[in-house]
């Protein structure tokens, strides 16, 4: 038996609204510790690790290990039909074919119930990927705001978008046939509240190049978490990072543009 | 001029 309870289905509806334009399918994967997607896009550019901690559900329980295909787009239509207030519930049997989505209305007086049928899914298991946080050149964190906006803004230049980090902050800019744009943003020195800061930890300056296509997938998981953290070193992938209030978080891999 | 790589490059995918 797999039960997971949510007060607020608004975090669910926003985490798929975070990963829909990415994945269409993907393995949802069980446990005692909580619920664990990782998947990568259809062209294998980036990877999407969802975790939701089982201490951050109003209720959560889970007898065995359950590895439950679903398809993202069936999800988006289920998860539209709950009310903002509502509280959701995922229930699945042992072995299941079929997923439950409960949705209770505050006051108890509506009771909707949504059975999803479950996908083989046949793609290669991809295994837990394990990454060091501390071994990246460049941390910045700054508005998940502010980020959505340079991302939409810069992707009329060009394709991409160049990520340069120095100790004074991160730099963005892009080119294109009719002209180009850079956004430079330093550290923030007393910024009044938390989420409006810039914040840069940096072991040696940061250079990298990545597909607007993407990022702008990305920030669609901007209303989960008013922060963003963005982990770079050189040649390696980038990690987007959003929190998922206390509940867990979304990071998305985006491999780098390389010099032919 | 700079190419799209794969993100499998970098993981070794179990």
């Amino acid at each position: 038996m797999f039960e997971a309870r949510l007060v607020q289905s608004a975090i669910l509806k926003k985490v798929l609204d975070a990963i829909k334009d990415l994945l269409t399918e993907a393995t949802f994967e069980c446990s005692d510790s909580g619920i664990q997607v990782q998947a990568m896009d259809n062209a294998h550019v980036s990877l999407v690790s969802l975790n939701l901690r089982s201490d951050g559900f109003d209720k959560y329980r889970c007898d065995r290990n359950l590895s439950m295909g679903m398809s993202i787009a069936s999800m988006t239509k289920i998860l539209r039909c709950a009310g903002a207030e509502d509280t959701v519930t995922l229930r699945a049997v042992d072995n299941p074919e079929n997923i439950m989505f409960i949705f209770e209305s505050p006051n108890k007086e509506k009771l909707a119930e949504y059975e999803m049928k479950l996908i083989n899914m046949d793609q290669e298991h991809l295994g837990i990927i394990k990454t060091k946080e501390t071994s990246y050149s460049c941390v910045v964190k700054m508005p998940s705001q502010e980020f959505s906006r340079i991302c939409r803004d810069l992707s009329q230049f060009g394709e991409s978008i160049t990520f340069a980090c120095s100790k004074e902050g991160i730099k963005f800019s892009a080119s294109g046939d009719f002209g180009q744009a850079t956004v430079k943003l330093a550290q923030t020195a007393d910024a009044d509240k938390e989420e409006e800061a810039v914040l840069v930890t940096m072991q040696e300056p940061v250079k990298l190049t990545f597909s607007c296509r993407y990022l702008n997938c990305f920030v669609k998981a901007g209303p989960l978490c008013a922060q963003v953290q963005l982990s770079m070193s050189n040649d390696v992938p980038l990690v987007c990072e959003y929190k998922i209030g206390d509940i867990g978080h979304i990071r998305y891999y985006l491999a780098p543009k390389i010099d032919d | 001029k700079k190419t799209q790589n794969k993100i499998d490059a970098y993981f070794k995918l179990q």
